[in-house]
């Protein structure tokens, strides 16, 4: 473990914890996409298999309890409870169009042809992209409440700062994995249009507003 | 190598 590692793990659950206290407070899920979040679930339950098989540490664990228990409870609060703030003619993504080609990618190109390591490295690939639907609900709606935005700049912050644990283990203990880095470089670059508002507009106490 | 020490991550 490296600070690095550790800043992008707290950072990842201060973003599901965002998320799921703006749906709880304001009894809204508007403006966020569910679909995204059905994605999300279904890299952690692909990622976090070996919860059962392999134990690593107690940190590992708990985290991977929390993110898939999260991760559920968001589904249910905005497909269950609040399902009728939940914005359907936005967040109109087709997540076939993702779910298909990880499939075929983590197929093609992964570090072993077993069950654990294809679900391994779909989730990985299928992570990269999850976000998606959730950029094109907010491009679509033109803006974004701020604890949105919070949510989507811890959400990229932790791929972001993953990619400095992973210099940093290359080089402290030459340690990589390119499917991973790739992957991550992926997910960081696609947030940087959003980062850019972020800092130029949200910052500065101005709602996020995408040029029309 | 790689493989299990990749697993260490969430």
């Amino acid at each position: 473990m490296n600070i690095f590692r550790l800043a992008g793990d707290l950072s990842h659950l201060l973003a599901i914890i965002i998320l799921l206290l703006k749906i709880w407070k304001t009894r809204s899920c508007a403006g966020i996409s569910g679909k995204s979040q059905v994605l999300f679930a279904i890299v952690y339950l692909t990622r976090y298999l070996d919860l059962f098989t392999t134990y690593i540490s107690l940190y590992n664990s708990i985290m991977k309890i929390v993110f898939i228990a999260a991760s559920g409870a968001t589904l249910y609060l905005m497909y269950v409870k609040f399902k009728a703030t939940y914005d359907h003619n936005h967040d109109s993504f087709r997540i076939e169009f993702l779910l298909i080609p990880c499939v075929i990618l983590a197929l093609i190109i992964n570090h072993d042809f077993t069950v654990m390591e294809i679900l391994w490295t779909f989730s990985i690939y299928l992570e990269s992209v999850a976000i998606l639907p959730q950029l094109f609900l907010v491009s679509k709606t033109g803006e974004a409440e701020s604890i949105t935005s919070h949510y989507l700049f811890a959400l990229g912050s932790y791929r972001a700062l993953y990619l400095l644990n992973w210099i940093y283990r290359y080089m402290a203990e030459s340690h990589y994995d390119l499917i991973a880095i790739f992957a991550g470089v992926v997910q960081t670059i696609l947030y940087c249009d959003f980062f850019y508002l972020y800092i130029t507009k949200v910052l500065k106490g101005k709602k996020l507003q995408l040029p029309a | 190598r790689i493989e299990e020490d990749k697993k260490d991550e969430l």
